[in-house]
């Protein structure tokens, strides 16, 4: 949760409501998310990818989540048994709807969200109920959604709730947990919550004249303000990653003039090769290019430079920063986790390390979730939208093989800065190759090793 | 900042509940549960996760994935379902009414 959340809502340990009985209506699932499920994590991706939602103790047999799985994007629409006292005492204003609901597509990528679950559901509530997350819309494919705030068994089904429409209920919590080839994603699936109340208000219309007028309560979508554009075009940095192909390999990369993009040495990896790359939709231009630079292994900065044959229309050119804030919200864009199957995936996290060497900044790291294929993504400011850094890789344990997401590393666009305004101003690349010619202080640095308080005197 | 999400916590936590699914007289055998958000009131409507229903499926998961399955009325679950909705003090309480739950305290008329 960040820091700023206001003061708490409710003091918690008060007295909970009384469990009150109810009958289920009907279970429902949404048909696009489950289509759009199958697309993304169906087929050859299956194998790779887990959703989580048994207790952490609990062993899951094959059966039992084979069960999970089926089970996933469906909803259960409850009634509860009337309560004669609630009744009476309610007035006219409190009868009716209890939430409005976000259109779909009206919260864009990289907006911050408000998780609200119950870890651990009934086990514990007069301590976990309605417990608060937040972190921003990463992902999304027609209703089904990925947003990074951290949610935990127990919280599916939960509400998640946009600032703006203001308190409206955007999505549902399908899998607090997404594993993907064992490794914990740090991405919580969700389903958007507009067409799950349309596929309810359908099935209530075809199960008779009983639950017909129950499809009237439903909560309506709120609509948009008059004057206001239909869709908010969220964050610009969020359109700001492209897709760099080389090869057999990709990636992600970010353009900083017209026909120029950033990305990663191991994206790109040989000079003069050709280069594919993509910008996101909706203005998916594909444009092909040139590596004009890529560093050398030798280098600690993991760093290439791609010359596009024609110019990138529509995606938005960064400010490169020039100053790094430590606990600064930040947000990194790219291509992990779905890789070309969708688009970037946006993370947000605070700026938790400034590594310099003397005063010079040389490695950023975040806690924004960094994934494989998001290396040469960029790093923003979620405040200013100006380019921090690059995204090199995040972090995995020699020992256990263990990948840590949220231990990420990037490099400082002020390394960079001197050479590619050079090169864009004389096309001399000889700006970009002093980052071959690094001292010795740098290189300690992005071998994650201690740097050494002196040199180490000779024994002869 | 804290202001922007003011309206949304409040929304949350109006709308936040827990389910709980169990088998009629088998209380010992512990209950499914997750969480869920109260859509309307009065009467009361809950949206919550299907997964706690899975074991009480009549014709097991395979019904969640039958060709085109796009809802199951209510009774696609056994007799013995039984289910069970909590929230907390603001979900229920218009004003005033979370202080008529508290017994032992009063306003005597001075």
């Amino acid at each position: 949760a960040g820091p700023e959340l206001g003061p708490p809502a409710r003091p918690r340990g008060r007295l909970m409501e009384p469990p009150r009985p109810a009958e289920l209506l009907l279970l429902l699932s949404c048909p696009a998310f489950r289509a759009h499920f199958a697309r993304l994590f169906g087929g050859e991706a299956a194998e790779q990818w887990r959703f989580a939602s048994a207790a952490p103790d609990d062993e899951v047999s094959e059966e039992e989540e084979e069960d999970q799985l089926r089970a996933l994007g469906w909803f259960a629409l409850l009634r509860l048994r009337p309560d004669p006292e609630e009744e009476e005492a309610a007035a006219e204003e409190e009868r009716g709807p209890a939430v409005a609901v976000a259109p779909l597509g009206a919260v864009p990528k990289g907006t911050p969200l408000l998780a609200c679950g119950s870890p651990f559901g009934a086990f514990c509530p007069d301590i976990f109920l309605n417990t608060l997350s937040r972190g921003v819309l990463s992902n999304a494919a027609g209703p089904l959604l990925l947003t990074d705030a951290r949610c935990l068994p127990g919280t599916e089904g939960g509400g998640v709730f946009a600032a703006r429409p203001a308190g409206a209920l955007v999505a549902l919590v399908v899998a607090p947990l997404c594993w993907k080839a064992r490794e914990w994603v740090g991405l919580t699936l969700l389903c958007a919550a507009a067409p799950l109340l349309r596929a309810a208000r359908a099935a209530l219309g075809r199960l008779g004249p009983g639950t017909h007028a129950l499809a009237a309560l439903l909560p309506p979508e709120v609509g948009v303000p008059w004057g206001l554009p239909l869709r908010d075009p969220g964050p610009p940095w969020a359109a700001a990653a492209v897709l760099v192909e080389c090869g057999t390999v990709w990636g992600s990369g970010v353009a900083v003039a017209p026909r120029l993009v950033v990305t990663c040495r191991h994206v790109a990896p040989r000079e003069a090769a050709r280069v594919l790359v993509r910008a996101t939709p909706p203005k998916s231009a594909t444009i092909w290019g040139r590596v004009v630079f890529a560093t050398q292994e030798t280098s600690p900065y993991d760093i290439a430079v791609v010359s596009l044959d024609e110019d990138l229309h529509g995606v938005p050119l960064p400010v490169l920063a020039e100053r790094f804030h430590e606990g600064e919200a930040v947000s990194v864009v790219g291509f992990g986790v779905f890789g070309q199957a969708c688009g970037p995936s946006v993370t947000s996290g605070i700026l938790s390390a400034v590594v310099r060497v003397g005063d010079t900044p040389v490695m950023l790291q975040t806690t924004c979730a960094v994934h494989g294929g998001s290396s040469g993504g960029p790093l923003f400011s979620s405040r200013t939208g100006d380019l921090l850094g690059i995204v090199a890789s995040n972090t995995r344990d020699n020992d256990t093989g263990a990948t840590y997401p949220h231990l990420n590393f990037s490099v400082p666009i002020t390394v960079l800065q001197p050479g590619l305004r050079r090169y864009r101003q004389t096309g001399d690349l000889g700006g970009l190759r002093e980052l071959d010619s690094a001292a010795e202080p740098e290189k300690v640095v992005w071998r994650l090793q201690r740097p050494l308080t002196e040199a180490p005197r000779s024994k002869l | 900042m804290a202001r922007q999400w003011g309206p949304s916590m409040r929304a949350a936590e109006k709308a936040g509940c827990v389910v709980s699914a169990s088998r009629a007289g088998q209380a010992e055998a512990g209950s499914w549960s997750c969480s869920g958000v109260i859509l309307s009131r009065c009467p009361d409507l809950v949206l919550c996760h299907g997964g706690i229903f899975t074991p009480f499926l009549r014709a097991g998961s395979a019904a969640l994935t039958a060709a085109g399955a796009a809802f199951l009325p209510g009774d696609s679950c056994g007799d013995d379902l039984r289910l069970h909705v909590q929230w907390g003090p603001a979900a229920a309480s218009p004003a005033g009414r979370a202080e008529r739950g508290r017994p032992g305290l009063c306003t005597p008329q001075c």
